[in-house]
């Protein structure tokens, strides 16, 4: 997947991180230290829409398909995550309770064109 | 974007191109929404008293959540659920009160916040004491402490309590024992109540006289050290309320 640099135009995964210090979160988050909040953006130009191995699954293999067959659909494509990782938290969620627990896919790793 | 030839601020959902600041504000907002809503909080928690640190770094150990670095920051350990859904270790920390009547233990109140439309599966549950080593003269028998975990009714008086377990320590040297509580909790949490409160006895035997009790070996109570106030691990998992989902259907 693409790292998105200052001028976006094909899909790329755009690394965002926040301290948790920095949003006045860090009296109750105890671990980790911030969140990598990466995003998608981009367009998905029909070269690249349903590209296998970028988004590949069974949209996309009907999509290019279609494509091979020069069958002009008015679907367009979409830049979407594709890989993501669980976030491991421990914070307080009371005065006396600590949790730890792992949210599910809540960090985007890799980002494609649908 | 594409019809125009220019790129939009946003491709796929048409908001209008921002000043840096702006959007980075919007985005930590999303980012602060985003998590709230998987922790299931509807907003943060307000802390105004924390746990003493030291306390705090024994429960993370127990967690096996991660190490503290030098530098007092926590490195999270990684360890990554097998299930898609969210399970959840929960260490409370026993708030407690002296008990007036005499010679009986302090009473240890665990506070439960319950989402609505959730029913909580209790998986494991278990109250972690730290019991101090006898200073008996070591000539004697082993010494030993018979330790008695009840569940404690509404009010003061010790009259209804239901005894919950009872266990027979070696104290030769001081350390920490858990009790297993994971049916009394589940009780607990499908009855939807808030507070749970444990009275713990603890008597030493075998080192004065016949059945003589000569001193409390369980850290408890105003005196104890407060890396060894007394908390309960908990291993929940968050189940779709059967009742809720009768109304969503």
């Amino acid at each position: 997947s693409l790292q998105c640099g200052d001028d976006v135009t094909v899909c790329c995964k755009k690394d965002f991180y926040v301290k948790f210090k920095d949003i006045q979160w860090q009296d109750w988050i105890i671990a980790p230290e911030g969140y990598h909040m990466n995003y998608c953006m981009g367009q998905c130009p029909q070269a690249l829409a349903g590209s296998p191995g970028i988004a590949s699954s069974f949209h996309a293999t009907v999509f290019s398909q279609l494509k091979a067959n020069g069958i002009n659909t008015a679907v367009s494509s979409c830049c979407v995550p594709i890989q993501r990782r669980p976030l491991s938290m421990v914070y307080f969620n009371s005065q006396h309770s600590i949790v730890k627990t792992d949210v599910p896919d809540m960090i985007v790793e890799s980002c494609g064109c649908t | 974007a594409t019809t125009t030839g220019t790129t939009s601020g946003c491709a796929s959902c048409g908001i209008p191109p921002m000043e840096k600041d702006s959007e980075q504000r919007l985005l930590v907002e999303i980012a602060k929404q985003q998590i709230l809503n998987k922790l299931h909080l509807k907003e943060r928690p307000n802390i105004t008293s924390t746990v003493p640190s030291a306390a705090l770094i024994t429960a993370l150990r127990k967690l096996h959540a991660g190490r503290v670095r030098p530098d007092g920051t926590i490195e999270l350990e990684m360890k990554i659920n097998d299930t898609k859904d969210q399970g959840y270790e929960i260490v409370s920390f026993a708030e407690m009160d002296e008990m007036d009547t005499t010679g009986a233990q302090p009473r240890l109140t665990f506070q439960f916040l319950q989402e609505q439309g959730h029913s909580i599966q209790v998986l494991q549950s278990a109250l972690w004491l730290y019991v101090r080593s006898s200073d008996a003269p070591n000539s004697g028998p082993r010494p030993t402490v018979t330790a008695h975990i009840y569940l404690s009714g509404p009010g003061e008086s010790c009259s209804n309590r239901t005894l919950l377990l009872e266990k027979i320590l070696d104290v030769q040297k001081s350390n920490w024992y858990t009790f297993p509580i994971t049916r009394t909790l589940q009780a607990f949490m499908d009855g939807g109540q808030r507070l749970l409160q444990l009275e713990v006895t603890c008597a030493e035997t075998g080192v004065a006289g016949e059945n003589g009790v000569s001193q409390n070996l369980c850290e408890l109570g105003k005196t104890m050290d407060m890396a060894h106030q007394p908390f309960m691990v908990v291993q929940v998992r968050l189940r779709e309320d059967p009742k809720h989902i009768l109304q969503k259907r």
